[in-house]
């Protein structure tokens, strides 16, 4: 499973 | 938050200033693309939408999204009204539809999820991937450029380039990998790969922008 926490990138 | 990130944040940041600055000293926005000014303000506008809901998130990434959508959109008013009699349509032709199509298409079949606000991230991300092909195909028509519009393309390109040892970081050292940014980032980078070989051999060595 991927882990995206949230888009915190620019 | 690690420093090919923050090199990568500034390169992006500084390109857009010396995009203004292009505009201001040759008082022209010959060679600049509004086509992908205009993609680019697109992607910031469907990316950054949350900073109406993410005052958490950081000062610094809220700022950054706000700079970034102010200035886009300063830069293309500023192509349209002041600068607007070096506009070349006959130049700038590319067809953009089909990357804002293809962008939207992409979305739609691989958001995280399915909710207005993840298609639009995920439409943002593959647009930005494709965004600056109008802008070296205008390069490719002209066979040349000013060197500060060399200046703002190779900043501009190592933003993304940047993030992709960012994004290496991050999987190794916090188990954080997103795919789909991944993905379009190294497409990104590859599509400024000739640019960047042409720029690293005439333009850092003091000669002139010119495609063989």
């Amino acid at each position: 499973e991927h882990v995206v926490r949230g888009h915190d990138e620019l | 938050m690690n420093l090919f990130r923050i090199l990568g944040d500034l390169s992006h940041l500084v390109s857009i200033f010396i995009l203004l600055q292009k505009m201001r000293s040759t008082r022209s926005c010959a060679g600049i693309s509004l086509r992908t000014q205009i993609l680019y303000l697109m992607v910031y506008c469907t990316r950054y939408l949350d900073i109406f809901w993410t005052f958490n998130a950081s000062l610094y990434n809220s700022s950054m999204k706000l700079v970034f959508i102010l200035s886009t959109a300063y830069t293309i008013y500023l192509m349209r009204t002041v600068y607007k009699t070096a506009l070349d349509p006959q130049i700038d032709t590319f067809a953009t539809y089909y990357l804002v199509g293809g962008a939207g298409l992409l979305a739609v079949l691989f958001p995280y999820k399915y909710t207005v606000y993840e298609v639009l991230w995920s439409f943002s991300i593959w647009l930005e991937s494709v965004a600056i092909l109008p802008q070296l195909f205008m390069l490719q028509r002209t066979g040349e450029a000013e060197t500060i519009t060399t200046h703002y393309l190779f900043a501009l390109g190592a933003y993304r380039a940047l993030y992709i040892p960012n994004w290496l970081y991050r999987w190794f050292l916090e188990g954080h990998f997103d795919p789909i940014a991944t993905v379009a980032g190294i497409i990104q980078t590859l599509l400024y790969s000739d640019f960047f070989y042409i720029y690293y051999t005439k333009v850092l060595k003091g000669k002139k922008f010119e495609l063989p």
